[in-house]
């Protein structure tokens, strides 16, 4: 089995599922009795325990759609992709979709949809493929199952348990007192007004706000950011970084903790790294960088150390000349130390301490000071 | 001359070949101009991860099986990668 990348899994036990619209190839209560049993595969083997809703947004909304339906992945049509699903989370993730160009049967005749939703909501719980052919979980369709062989394989129960655990013990064993779950952390501290950041940078049109052994994950798509664990998607990148920038044209994201910085791709972490940052061109008297930015019109990064800046030309791949220079000459009014900064849309945005500058570097002026988590939307 | 039967298959299955390896596994659209060279390494790397993925004999190659495979129905959610 695997799980999504980051391990997106849902915080809470109980889940809402509303089944948004209906296929015309079955009746409706076949959809609603498939559904429930698909969930209840699920249901046996963890502590979750699915309600349905019947307006509004829940966690889990099961929709029919073909072609095009609004979220960039558009259904191709009979045959081949039959359906999705996407990982936990807020929006529309969670949400499972049917592509309604296929015939859904209650059996084998046609796309068994009983089959297809009890694997789609494997995914809406956070499982991804399994290269297990006899897994529930495994990508591709399996024509010789019928509905009495819609079940779970251990594959699929250690899956699902190595995110969610066993259900609970049966009620007539004595039951232990369970710890009160400490709530999650990115929850409480993303919406303090005192939170700062170690270092942010944009990768790949997301923004990823870095914190200790973690990161928000901002996304265009979603109102509320994601939160996980570094080690979650780098497991050799250290906690506590000092800077962090994204050069766009290297589809690469630099992570910086005191001399020595990182490159990843995506989710891959990149081979030959850590380097030392005076491999860059910074005197020996530099010992950590605070923050970064690559300004993506000129191809050159800025780094940011106590009250001077450093200027790197990414196609020479070498320092210019003249520098340091002092911040706040270049930089009218960002004069205190500087925790991480990141560009979008050409304006840079320095963050320090629980405060936030966007700043015009055309204009040369800091137009707006907000608060370090505006972009969380608390 | 029209194309040959064979040659418009190698074609099609080429076309299927960089779309199932884009949508699920991972390939990026750069690679695009190496997919039609089926021996060049990053091609060959992703069909046998593919291969290994799914249960088929990995030989790296764009055997009748692995098309074969391309073809079924399955599930839109990629099998590696974001």
């Amino acid at each position: 089995f695997t799980t999504f990348p980051g391990m997106p899994k849902w915080s809470k036990t109980h889940l809402t599922y509303r089944i948004v619209n209906y296929t015309q190839d079955l009746p409706r209560d076949a959809v609603d009795s498939d559904v429930e049993k698909a969930l209840k595969i699920w249901e046996e083997v963890t502590p979750l325990t699915f309600s349905r809703i019947y307006e509004g947004e829940a966690d889990i909304m099961i929709t029919f759609a073909v072609r095009e339906h609004g979220d960039f992945f558009p259904f191709d049509g009979p045959g081949k992709v039959l359906a999705h699903a996407y990982p936990p989370g807020p929006g529309m993730n969670g949400d499972a979709h049917f592509d309604d160009d296929e015939h859904w049967t209650k059996d084998a005749s046609g796309i068994n949809f009983l089959l297809v939703a009890a694997h789609e909501l494997g995914h809406s719980l956070g499982l991804y493929h399994s290269t297990n052919t006899e897994a529930l979980m495994y990508p591709l369709y399996n024509t010789l199952k019928g509905p009495a062989r819609v079940r779970l394989s251990q594959d699929d129960v250690t899956g699902i348990q190595s995110l969610y655990g066993p259900p609970p013990a049966s009620p007539d064993s004595p039951v232990e007192p369970s710890e009160p779950e400490p709530p999650a952390p990115g929850t409480l501290a993303m919406c303090d007004p005192a939170l700062s950041f170690d270092a942010i940078s944009t990768l790949r049109g997301e923004i990823l706000f870095f914190k200790d052994r973690y990161f928000w994950r901002k996304t265009f798509r979603t109102l509320v950011p994601e939160f996980h664990p570094i080690s979650s998607f780098w497991p050799s990148l250290p906690s506590g970084i000092d800077a962090a920038y994204e050069v766009t044209s290297r589809d690469s994201v630099f992570i910086f903790k005191g001399n020595k910085f990182w490159a990843i791709r995506g989710n891959e972490e990149q081979a030959g790294y850590p380097r030392g940052i005076h491999t860059l061109g910074f005197p020996p008297t530099v010992r950590k960088i605070d923050a970064a930015i690559f300004d993506k019109e000129k191809q050159k990064t800025y780094f940011f150390v106590e009250d001077k800046y450093w200027r790197f030309d990414e196609k020479r791949q070498s320092m210019e000349p003249g520098y340091p220079k002092q911040i706040a000459e270049d930089f009218p009014g960002i004069d205190s130390k500087l925790d991480a900064a990141f560009e979008s849309f050409g304006f840079f945005y320095f963050f320090s301490g629980s405060s936030q500058f966007e700043f015009d570097p055309n204009a040369k002026k800091v137009t707006h000071v907000l608060k370090s988590n505006s972009w969380f939307n608390c | 001359y029209p194309l040959d039967r064979s040659a418009r298959d190698e074609d099609s299955n080429m076309d299927l070949l960089q779309d199932y390896l884009e949508k699920y596994y991972d390939l990026g659209k750069e690679m695009r101009q190496y997919v039609r060279r089926k021996d060049s390494g990053p091609i060959v790397k992703k069909i046998q991860e593919m291969q290994k993925f799914l249960g088929l004999k990995v030989t790296g190659k764009l055997d009748s099986d692995t098309v074969e495979v391309m073809h079924k129905s399955r599930c839109g959610v990629p099998d590696v990668g974001h």
